[in-house]
């Protein structure tokens, strides 16, 4: 049986909530590692990678593996009717079909339960290699989410090019074109307003904006966002869930027509 | 959409 209680309950609603838009089903696959969710997007364009560990539970057991299929429209439901101090628990048998999520308020004063049918899904487990990248960078979550959103006003596609002289975000469309390049920031006196870029090799890589600005949808999860990228390949988006998992976002660049 | 590579270019199945 699956038994997991998580303090900080909210994470699992910003998770979903980043990812609901992407995917319509989902398997959660869970095993004495902890949560993971591995799913691509209806057109085969990006992937998403989460992962929780177990030790981000205050208390979890794992009999043995499971998948939990899902619509994460309907997780989402659920997840929304809890408070967002609220301590949430998943209890699952293991040869079941349904999960029931329990939220308890902070002090104990209102106890609420919720059962969630499970379902069938065939899903294709992709194996996601190592990568050494050319171009890393951290940059505040909430300024890649505006970059992607005023230059989604503008353009379809993005080229992301990495330099020495930092990381430039270009579009064109109807209305003409636009520019936006991040520079490294180590000096800010905030830690959140901080911005780093590794770069091994100058990269240049295009993009489909609406997907990145899907990615978007993280930033409650985390002060910080990485673009990661190399020649030829997708991009990775990370967020880190806090000190307890990451959700990261491949996507594949587009080529010339 | 033109120029889109699908994902499961880059990812082996397994």
């Amino acid at each position: 049986m699956l038994e997991a209680r998580l303090v900080q309950g909210s994470m699992l609603r910003k998770v979903v909530d980043a990812v609901k838009d992407l995917v319509s089903d989902a398997n959660i696959d869970v095993s004495s590692s902890g949560f993971s969710l591995q799913a691509m997007d209806t057109s085969h364009v990006s992937l998403i990678a989460m992962h929780l560990r177990a030790d981000a539970f205050e208390h979890f057991r794992c009999d043995r593996p499971m998948s939990m299929g899902m619509s994460l429209a309907n997780l989402a439901k659920v997840l929304k009717c809890a408070g967002s101090d609220d301590i949430v628990t998943l209890k699952a048998n293991d040869d079941g079909d349904t999960v029931t999520f329990m939220f308890e308020s902070p002090k104990e004063d209102r106890v609420s339960d919720f059962e969630l049918k499970l379902m069938d899904i065939d899903s294709e487990h992709l194996g996601i290699p190592d990568t050494d990248y050319c171009a890393t960078v951290t940059m505040p979550a909430g300024e890649y989410a505006r970059i992607c959103k005023d230059l989604s006003s503008i353009g379809d596609t993005v080229v992301i090019s990495a330099t020495k002289d930092g990381v430039k975000f270009t579009t064109s469309g109807d209305v003409g074109t636009a520019n936006v390049t991040v520079r490294q920031n180590t000096t800010a006196d905030k830690k959140e307003d901080q911005t780093i870029i590794d770069l091994k090799e100058p990269v240049a890589l295009t993009f489909a904006l609406r997907y990145l600005t899907s990615f978007a949808k993280a930033t409650p999860l985390a002060t910080h966002v990485t673009l990661s990228m190399t020649r030829e390949l997708p991009v990775m988006v990370e967020y880190a869930i806090q000190d307890m998992g990451h959700l990261r976002f491949y996507l594949a660049p587009k080529i010339e027509d | 959409p033109p120029g889109q590579q699908s994902i499961m270019k880059f990812f082996s199945k397994g």
